[in-house]
């Protein structure tokens, strides 16, 4: 999964403040979050690369089931 | 320990997913969505040539139904907008008269509005 | 850039687990797809 470390970084990206300081709990939490992510993402191109007979999911599959997707998280 | 690559992971990455000159699409890129209503300073994007831009509306025919899901159910605003994507389909074999304006129309009352 | 690079590379290992699981494949531009759409969540 995602390392801690990283998602930390990541967070400072967007805060205004470079002293805002992201607790261990929090960052696990992010962190869990993005690995959900990113499988729900990859699992539902698998589906719809199943439904359409094919072995590889290609960038098709994925903006196909993009829009649901974005919108679920 | 600073949670960026190390050597053997930068090789892998490298190796296996690193998109570059010798691909066909060099990068893939979300374009930024942006209110056309409100007059905003934006520097209009162009394409970058051999980068895929992801389209949300490429696809939209498929969005009158709800899609397979794996661990994470459909929210409600995901819900709401099939059913939106659903009645603009239904909508567009329409001619003439409205369907939604007709059922709706009954129930208007113009101390309501007024 | 280096921060995108670990996105992407944890992306990649994470379909791969699915790649596995299912007996499916990722293109690699699928795997970008998805990295970029992370990046940006």
């Amino acid at each position: 999964g995602f390392r801690k470390e990283l998602v930390n970084k990541l967070l400072h990206l967007h805060f205004r403040d470079c002293k805002t300081k992201v607790s261990g709990d929090a960052l696990q939490l992010m962190a869990e979050f993005l690995r959900i992510f990113v499988l729900e993402a990859a699992a539902r191109g698998v589906s719809q690369a199943q439904a359409e007979g094919l072995n590889v999911v290609d960038v098709d599959q994925l903006e196909k089931v993009l829009p649901q997707l974005l919108l679920d998280f | 320990k600073d949670g960026l690559l190390s050597e053997e992971e930068f090789n892998l990455w490298n190796r296996l997913y690193r998109l570059g000159d010798s691909d066909e699409v060099k990068g893939v890129a979300l374009p930024r969505s942006h209110f056309q209503s409100l007059q905003e300073d934006r520097a209009t994007q162009e394409p970058t040539t051999g980068i895929h831009q992801l389209s949300l509306s490429e696809w939209s025919v498929w969005q009158d139904h709800p899609l397979p899901t794996y661990q994470v159910d459909h929210s409600y605003r995901c819900r709401h907008f099939i059913s939106i994507m659903q009645m603009i389909e239904e909508m567009r074999h329409e001619e003439d008269e409205c369907s939604y304006e007709l059922k709706i129309r009954p129930f208007l009352q113009m101390e309501d509005v007024c | 850039q280096r921060l995108k690079a670990a996105v992407h590379y944890t992306v990649g290992c994470l379909c791969q687990e699915v790649e596995l699981d299912k007996q499916m494949h990722f293109s690699k531009q699928t795997i970008a797809a998805i990295s970029e759409v992370t990046f940006r969540q």
